[in-house]
């Protein structure tokens, strides 16, 4: 048994087209783009705000739209991490 | 040692502002060898930094004294503070705080600041630990005191793995250091780890950070010792990206919260056993800034550690700014020393009679050691990474106490190819087992020298789960050994609790990653008449020094005169005209021989870090001076050139390569602005510069990172390698593995499953879970289930009903279809057929009614404990045995 874990909103895609094309997809489908993920050129933060920030499940319809997008060449949802200090 | 009349400086009042101003002075005074350090330091709490001035038991401390009165005080390095902000205008911290190495990701800005809470005090106090201002009347100092530091504010709320990366990738040019005092839950039953964002991150820091030398992690072992936690269950401690930093008490010892694994590098002095040890003292965290709440000394755990190695290692930095992030694993584990903390059990020589431990690594850290080696420090040779086999033969695990099973394997260190590994640095052993309960399991390896690594001690707590997948359980202890030979892995059931079933070793394998060469070079720096420059001179390592040596002597390389050795202080003779006159008079040769040039050609070359490009030419004065002649090579510019052939050119047409011309930069190196070849990084064919991420294409031997945009001998895990064009392409979403293809996955992200190599958050329908994580398809009459077998059935495929786990068609005698629910119900009392609630049919000696029951025809059907009423039997009052009615 696993801890289920608790899903974000956000969603980390990687586009290897670069900025530019990550704003239109992002567009396209009314993600927020929170831009590049630190160093991690051709990856960026996406957002929806109409999907729960914190659910028990990935959302499906979201992994359908970034999976049928040929531009998006890898995608994940974010889910929280337990992370203490030591 | 410092002259307190020999320095002053505008040291800021407490009512200051303290926000971020240009880097100030750094604060030295004069070197007085002799003083004791508790005379030199102003700083209230300096006597309370025991583990910095001979505190600890026995007179021990970790040796910053030599190091700073050698000067290092890890001015111009920057260090950042991952963790739950820093308190930016603290007043022992405000002269050091670094805008740059900071951010927020907790609210998306840049100023770490901590939100107030009681609680967020915790980065605040490690980045004391590491850049405390000195000389002041507030708290201590820092290791490194005149350290940039900053801090990432990322704890203060959820944590994600794109969270993880943005810290771990903060300005990766201009951060040197990142220490980290966090991780997994040491709850003793976890097992997790950087995710795919988050390694590629570590990836990136390390191939492209500090401009291609690689960012430096520092990480914290773990608190999980009362836990039997391990810290090789902790993918961030467990990786080779990071230093992990295990803590000593005072008293030498093993503190209480102590994680004993492989993976640790090396320790330094926290806290013990309140009462009888100290703590650490520190800035502490108070937005209000009221003076009796800006300092602590009482941070404690392994928290404390990792910034304290942090400081150490930002002052060997400083010795020798060149240092790539494994040369500084090198120096940590060639000079931290074991003696302080000998009294603790557990120390092993290995195969080249270095000591080490599970409890502290090599030892504790030891800065005036650190930096004087780091000062003589010569590059390690490049990385190389050589994996075995994986062994899939599948291998039964007994069930009984105390149980081993051996298995081996023979390797040759990849001898012959370019990814020969001859002297070892980490060695990661990964394994693939089921075992129930996993936490009753110890792995041991041993090497073909002799050394035994316990990469997993048994963990007590760990009795829910049963499975490492692809684990890579991380050994340092076999640093400097040799690779090839035979490597045993034994498995062995060595926990109380009790096993009901055997387990399985599904697969493992080694990755070997070390160098081809001994790695081990010093340099003393020799003054070149000739060409008025340091030469560096390689001296192998001394060889009757037991503390430093790594073996394998009189197997020694010296540097070998690359063509591009030396290129920084290349002796270009004739960019100008002084150094054309010294050469001709040192060597005696004949004055420069000069071609015709042309109208309008000026000279702008003069010194030797600015060679000449095609376009530049000589001083015109010279061309009247100087006899001209026309049989210069054709790579010569129009300056002209010494003598025949392309090594005598004043200057080139094209590029030159070491001292000669040439029309083109030849693979594996590429023009600079001044059209010098340079090397490109080892890992590069065709580059657009010296870094890492400057690949066009790669080396032989190398894959190139599609989406790193850099060049490794192997895939890292999240990638699969296409042998078709090279390439390391990443695995599709949620693949923790992937073969072939990016959507074959061969293992999943932690919380996943598995269903025909694609990974699920929960298996699909008509499959269930397995205890390995996979799905298996369901009885084909169930839609859900727990297991193949017919009678394991949770729901149906629709048209059939359940009833006991199985699936049928039709509803048995005393049981009504739930069209619905898709289950067999039983009939109410006395229905011999039924449609859900509503009697069909009833048994003998009951009647159906109007409302579509059954009822006894017979008050004589009622029990002793109900009453019989218009056809019903009704249960009577509870405190009556037997009754009459309902009261």
């Amino acid at each position: 048994p696993r801890s289920t874990p608790i899903f974000t909103n956000q969603f980390a895609v990687h586009v290897p087209d670069g900025p530019d094309a990550a704003a239109e997809i992002a567009a396209k489908y009314g993600f927020d783009n929170y831009g590049q993920i630190g160093a991690l050129k051709e990856y960026f933060l996406f957002a929806d705000k109409r999907l729960h920030k914190r659910s028990l499940s990935s959302s499906e319809s979201h992994h359908k739209t970034l999976r049928d997008e040929p531009r998006v060449r890898w995608f994940q949802q974010q889910h929280e991490k337990k992370r203490k200090k030591r | 040692d410092f002259m307190p009349s020999s320095f002053s400086f505008d040291y800021p009042t407490f009512f200051d502002e303290f926000g971020p101003r240009p880097r100030q002075t750094t604060y030295h005074r004069q070197r007085n060898r002799g003083v004791p350090l508790q005379n030199l330091f102003t700083d209230p709490l300096f006597k309370e930094q025991w583990y910095l001035n001979g505190g600890a038991k026995d007179g021990y401390d970790m040796n910053l004294g030599p190091a700073w009165q050698k000067g290092y005080t890890g001015k111009s390095v920057v260090v950042s503070i991952l963790d739950d902000g820093i308190q930016t205008n603290h007043p022992d911290l405000a002269l050091n705080y670094d805008h740059q190495a900071s951010t927020d990701i907790n609210d998306n800005d840049n100023d770490p600041m901590p939100r107030d809470n009681g609680d967020n005090k915790h980065g605040t106090r490690c980045a004391g630990e590491v850049a405390a201002v000195a000389f002041n009347q507030y708290c201590g100092v820092g290791v490194a005191y005149n350290a940039s530091i900053g801090g990432v504010r990322m704890l203060d709320g959820p944590v994600n793995d794109a969270v993880e990366a943005r810290a771990l990738g903060l300005n990766p040019d201009h951060i040197d250091i990142y220490s980290a005092s966090w991780g997994p839950e040491d709850d003793g039953k976890t097992v997790d780890g950087p995710g795919p964002l988050a390694r590629r991150a570590f990836i990136y820091g390390v191939t492209s950070g500090r401009k291609g030398k690689g960012s430096i992690f520092v990480w914290a072992s773990g608190n999980g010792g009362r836990h039997t936690d391990s810290c090789n269950c902790d993918g961030y401690t467990n990786s080779i990206f990071t230093l992990s930093i295990s803590s000593a008490t005072q008293g030498g010892y093993k503190p209480w919260y102590l994680e004993e694994c492989s993976s640790t590098l090396a320790s330094t002095y926290s806290s013990g056993t309140p009462g009888n040890d100290k703590s650490v003292a520190t800035v502490d965290m108070d937005a209000k800034l009221r003076p009796d709440h800006i300092c602590t000394v009482e941070h404690t755990g392994t928290s404390a550690s990792a910034p304290l190695a942090a400081g150490i290692a930002a002052l060997a930095l400083e010795a020798n700014p060149s240092l790539t992030w494994r040369d500084m694993q090198y120096l940590v584990v060639l000079t931290s020393r074991s003696t302080p903390l000998e009294k603790e059990s557990g120390w092993i020589l290995n195969g080249v009679k270095r000591k080490v431990s599970h409890k502290f690594g090599y030892g504790l850290m030891d800065a005036g050691a650190m930096v004087n080696l780091a000062e003589q420090w010569t590059n390690v040779p490049p990385q190389h990474i050589c994996k075995s086999d994986e062994i899939n033969e599948e291998r039964r695990i007994d069930p009984t106490y105390g149980y081993t099973l051996s298995v081996y394997m023979d390797v040759t260190g990849c001898a012959g190819s370019v990814n020969e590994v001859r002297f070892l640095e980490h060695v990661q052993c990964k394994v693939s087992l089921r075992f129930f309960p996993r936490g009753n399991l110890r792995l041991l390896l041993t090497s073909p020298m002799g050394t035994t690594s316990t990469l997993l001690f048994e963990r007590p707590r760990d009795v829910l789960s049963s499975s490492f997948d692809d684990w890579p359980f991380l050994s340092v202890h076999f640093w400097g050994e040799k690779a090839d030979g035979r490597w045993t892995l034994q498995v062995n059931n060595a926990g109380n609790r009790h096993v009901n079933s055997p387990g399985i070793l599904k697969k493992w394998q080694l990755i070997f990653y070390g160098t081809a060469t001994n790695p081990i070079r010093i340099r003393t720096r020799q003054f070149n008449p000739v060409h008025s420059s340091y030469a560096s001179v390689h001296y192998p390592y001394p060889v009757d020094d037991d503390q430093l040596a790594l073996g394998h002597r009189g197997d020694v390389d010296f540097f070998p005169s690359s063509t591009f050795q030396g290129y920084q202080g290349y002796p270009y003779v004739g960019a100008a005209s002084n150094v054309q006159a010294s050469v001709a008079t040192l060597d005696g040769s004949s004055a420069p021989i000069l071609t015709n040039r042309l109208p309008g050609d000026t000279s702008s070359s003069s010194s030797f870090d600015s060679p000449p490009s095609s376009s530049q030419v000589g001083d015109e004065s010279l061309d009247t001076a100087r006899k001209i002649l026309h049989d210069c090579d054709p790579q010569c510019d129009p300056q002209g050139c010494y003598g025949k052939g392309p090594t005598q050119c004043i200057a080139c047409k094209n590029y030159r390569l070491d001292n000669t011309c040439v029309s083109q930069c030849p693979p594996r190196s590429f023009p600079n602005q001044g059209g010098v070849c340079w090397p490109c990084h080892e890992s590069c064919e065709i580059c657009a510069g010296a870094g890492q991420d400057s690949c066009l294409s790669c080396a032989p031997a190398h894959l190139r990172v599609t989406d790193l945009a850099v060049c490794l001998q192997q895939c890292p895990e999240g990638y699969y390698e296409n042998t078709e064009n090279s390439t390391c392409v990443p695995c599709e979403a949620n693949c923790a593995s992937c073969q072939d293809r990016p959507d074959k996955c061969t293992s999943c992200e932690h919380h996943l499953v598995m269903y025909e190599n694609k990974c699920y958050a929960a298996c699909p329908l008509y499959t269930y879970e397995t205890q390995d994580y996979n799905c298996a398809p369901c009885h084909s009459t169930c839609e859900t289930c727990n297991g193949t077998a017919e009678n394991q059935c949770i729901s149906c495929r629709p048209g059939l009903f359940s009833l006991n786990g199985a699936c049928r068609a039709s509803c048995p005698i005393g049981y009504g279809a739930d069209k619905k629910r898709r289950e067999c119900v039983p009939c109410p009392p006395g229905c011999a057929t039924c449609d859900m609630s509503t009697c069909r049919s009833c048994d003998d000696g009951w009647s159906l009614n109007e409302e579509g029951l059954c009822a006894p025809e017979h008050r004589d059907r009622c029990k002793t404990t109900e009453f019989y009423e218009n056809g019903h039997c009704k249960q009577c009052h509870a405190s009556c045995k037997t009754c009459a009615g309902p009261g």
